[in-house]
């Protein structure tokens, strides 16, 4: 999965891929303070493409609010809400919206599933339709965080560590390999890191074509940018 | 630029408006200071509703001059530069009433640029006033900073207003303005000390909008005609007319979208515009989500109780469900139509549904095509809709669309915490309608291209703006009549108008008017015909975007047809390299708007940095 950081008030932003063996949960939010938790599992293709690249992405989303009772588990079949030992079950192929006292769910057919847990957090999963005959693509998830600012301070996890911004500073703009992704040097976490000017896509306006965004891509699994390594964030089990 | 070494020596903005129509010049000129070449931007704010007719660049003695050509045509040269992993692109939204046109340049060490730029646009009277906005913003302290307007209006300046939005008590004085009958100057150029934040430090106090705020008299029931080299325009904005009585209902979103601020900013909006309520106004409250609610089965008069009990009913409104547009909308015209044939309100009153929502219908009817036909047949020309799109992912055009099928107009809410102050700000714009079913006549055989001349009301503060090509020079029985409704009875007058000769009027201006009527004219008719062709039948819009687009490439107008092409000058790095300034669309600015303001990028295709920090997971 490619995970993207944008800092509007720095103009710029940052991106790094995680890879790993397809099946493997990560904890992307975890906020104690204000009991979320989102984790994400992985899935590959079907089988490996001829140029022999292992792609994995999300394939199925867990999130928790403890406070709110709110138990939400998104596949790229369907989409189970239990809140206070009741469940209903959302389809992805209809547009429906459910909404409670504490939780909004909007669900536009095929696309997108908006989630609003009051005063807490707002995000939506994007569900990435691949043609069911694809002889290696298979349907995946984008999950992108729309509201974050109530959580608390000491919110973390692979997206979460950033909600409350991070300081950085490129020098040394050099060419790289690729004549269109320069190199430079990043100073981030006290650490200096070789990065390369790069794009990758945001789909929540277009979910077919995305639209490009310019980034700082870190190399080595975000290796210097996030707190520890990916390994840390490896979960055992998606609640 | 923020980069010192090179050093802007002069913005000027010269803006020239003769009887409404605004023709906007930009100017600025830069040194680049440096032993080496440096990268010069040129951004500029212009307002949503002007056209661009001219941009230039004025490098090392050569000058590069954009093209306007079919948007098509320049698109096949754009996405030729697109694919070499050029930039293009110039215009972006900018905010909620302007658009930015940005440029950059590559200038070799010791030299000058100066860009010039050059935007057209018909000011609107709204609540009263004509509004002309420049937002200035030269990020350094700039040697010769001038803002400069003329306004010419034969009718009269009835009053001018001039400000700024950065501008300090210390500033003031150097807003001059000289406001004579028929003519105002005004201009604001501070010294490179007069800019400063503070002694001795190098940041700028100019950072802001300037504004100019003024109408003309009305003393003439007629409205004032005035004739220019065979092209005639008519303003129509009798003084001194009572309200008519209107019969208005509210439909309002309170699907489970609108949970939050929106639904309580419709609230407060809502209480305050029922206090603006005529007592002889007849109004209905319907809300719906799935469900189609009613405050009444039937219109009700605006009585003090009346009015108390359905603020009562406001409060209670609660955000829930899906959103079924079409079924509410028919549930206020049956209201309407039901009252008509009661004969419960008067018969000269104007009937008009206001609807508010957020979102795009998806339950009842949620094809938007199939919600506009039912309207427009139910609604049969009886009354007009207005529409009011509240947010960021609201389907404008549909919204846009529907209400001009029906002889009003959509105007867009956006969220923030002046949501309330947009709601009423438009309802009183439409809240005094003065005359119904406005019908302008202008002898046939003098006339020919004439812009729209029936209009369903006039509205307090507004102004009914038609213009024509003369056929014949002898206008010695140019008869102008003006039909409609009044509140007690019909508003007929009649005048004869005659060619006004503007080197008379302004003995002492060169004769700069030539064709500002007939720019004036060219734009309302590429305006409306742009109009037409989201609205009218498969014919009329084929027709109506063929002429427009003709008419865009006679006048070089960037409209949404037509787009300019810009050529860069070679430098050793770069090949030569199209750019292309376009008109957005509503959608165009609709998604830029969800993305936020322009960002110059270091690499790669333009993209538009949201707002607020974006935090995502995807796949490639």
């Amino acid at each position: 999965p490619h995970f993207m950081i944008e800092l509007p008030e720095q103009e710029d932003a940052l991106c790094f891929n995680i890879d790993d063996r397809p099946g493997t949960i990560f904890n992307l939010v975890r906020d104690q303070l204000a009991g979320i938790l989102v984790n994400g599992q992985t899935i590959g293709d079907k089988k490996v493409a001829p140029d022999g690249k292992v792609n994995t992405y999300f394939g199925r989303f867990g999130i928790v609010h403890q406070g709110l009772g709110v138990r939400l588990e998104v596949t790229t079949h369907d989409i189970t809400v239990s809140q206070d030992g009741k469940q209903a079950k959302l389809l992805w192929s209809d547009t429906a919206s459910l909404k409670g006292a504490n939780l909004d769910l909007q669900v536009t057919k095929d696309r997108s599933l908006t989630v609003t847990l009051r005063d807490s957090v707002r995000f939506v999963v994007i569900l990435h339709k691949v043609w069911k005959q694809h002889p290696y693509h298979q349907d995946y998830l984008g999950f992108y965080t729309l509201d974050s600012h109530l959580l608390s301070p000491s919110v973390h996890g692979l997206l979460g560590q950033f909600y409350h911004g991070v300081q950085f500073e490129v020098r040394d703009m050099r060419p790289g390999e690729d004549p269109e992704k320069p190199d430079a040097t990043m100073l981030v976490k006290g650490q200096e890191l070789t990065v390369t000017r790069g794009w990758q896509r945001d789909f929540r306006w277009d979910v077919k074509n995305g639209e490009n965004v310019p980034c700082w891509f870190i190399h080595s699994n975000g290796n210097g940018l996030i707190d520890g390594n990916h390994t840390d964030y490896i979960m055992s089990g998606l609640f | 630029t923020d980069n010192m070494e090179v050093e802007v020596y002069s913005v000027k903005v010269a803006c020239k408006v003769a009887s409404r129509f605004a023709h906007t010049v930009i100017t600025s000129s830069a040194l680049n200071k440096a032993n080496s070449s440096q990268e010069v931007f040129f951004e500029v704010d212009l307002p949503k509703t002007a056209f661009i007719t001219n941009f230039s660049m004025e490098i090392q003695g050569q000058t590069y001059t954009g093209e306007v050509k079919e948007k098509e045509k320049a698109k096949k040269q754009y996405e030729k530069a697109v694919s070499t992993g050029q930039t293009a692109g110039l215009v972006k939204a900018s905010g909620r009433k302007m658009e930015k046109f940005s440029v950059s340049v590559n200038i070799a060490a010791n030299s000058n640029v100066t860009f010039i730029l050059t935007y057209e646009e018909l000011l609107q009277r709204k609540l009263g006033q004509y509004e002309i906005m420049t937002r200035v913003k030269p990020k350094q302290l700039v040697q010769h900073f001038e803002i400069v307007a003329d306004i010419y209006e034969p009718q009269g300046i009835a009053f001018l207003d001039a400000y700024g939005t950065f501008i300090s008590n210390e500033l003031l004085p150097l807003v001059e303005k000289t406001v004579t009958d028929k003519k105002a100057h005004i201009s604001f150029c501070p010294t490179m000390d007069q800019q400063r934040k503070c002694p001795g430090c190098d940041g700028t106090l100019i950072d802001g909008d300037f504004l100019i705020k003024y109408d003309v008299n009305r003393a003439e029931a007629l409205g004032d005609i005035q004739i220019v080299n065979g092209y005639f325009v008519h303003f129509f904005a009798p003084p001194d007319l009572p309200r008519v009585p209107k019969n208005v209902v509210f439909v309002i979103d309170r699907s489970g979208s609108m949970s939050g601020n929106k639904m309580h900013q419709t609230r407060e909006a809502m209480l305050t515009i029922l206090n603006d309520l005529h007592e002889d106004d007849y109004f209905g409250i319907v809300t719906f989500d799935h469900v189609i609610s009613t405050w009444k089965e039937s219109l009700t008069k605006a009585t003090t109780e009346n009015v108390s009990e359905a603020k009562g009913f406001v409060q209670t409104i609660q955000d829930n469900g899906y959103t079924d547009i079409n079924g509410a909308l028919m549930k206020a015209v049956d209201i309407m139509m039901k009252d008509k044939q009661a004969k419960k309100s008067t018969e000269r009153s104007v009937s008009m549904i206001i609807l508010l929502t957020d979102g795009m219908p998806n339950s009842g009817v949620s094809s938007t095509p199939q919600i506009q036909k039912n309207v427009r047949d139910a609604m049969g020309g009886n009354m007009s809709l207005f529409c009011l799109g509240f947010g960021n992912d609201v389907d404008y055009s549909f919204l846009d669309v529907m209400s001009r099928q029906n002889q009003g107009l959509a105007r867009r809410i956006y969220e923030g915490s002046d949501a309330t102050v947009q709601l009423q700000g438009f309802y009183k714009e439409v809240a005094s309608p003065l005359l119904s079913e406005v019908d302008l006549h202008y002898p046939d055989n003098l006339v020919n291209s004439l812009t729209t001349s029936h209009y369903k009301q006039l509205f307090n503060g507004s102004e009914i703006v038609v213009a024509g090509r003369l056929t014949d020079n002898s206008l010695d029985n140019f008869l102008v009549e003006v039909f409609a409704k009044g509140p007690e009875e019909d508003f007929i007058v009649k005048g004869q108008a005659s060619a006004q000769e503007w080197d008379i009027l302004y003995p002492e201006q060169e004769y700069i008017f030539g064709d500002f009527t007939e720019r004036l004219w060219a734009y309302l008719t590429i305006q409306q015909l742009l109009s037409m062709k989201e609205t009218g039948t498969a014919e009329e819009k084929g027709n109506a975007t063929a002429q427009a687009l003709e008419m865009s490439l006679q006048y070089s107008f960037v409209t949404p047809l037509t787009s300019m092409v810009v050529t860069k000058p070679e430098t050793d790095e770069e090949q030569e390299e199209p750019l292309i300034a376009d008109k957005l669309t509503e959608d165009e600015r609709q998604k830029a708007q969800r993305l936020g303001p322009v960002v110059p990028q270091m690499v790669g295709n333009s993209y538009m940095m949201p707002s607020s920090p974006t935090y995502f997971v995807d796949g490639d």
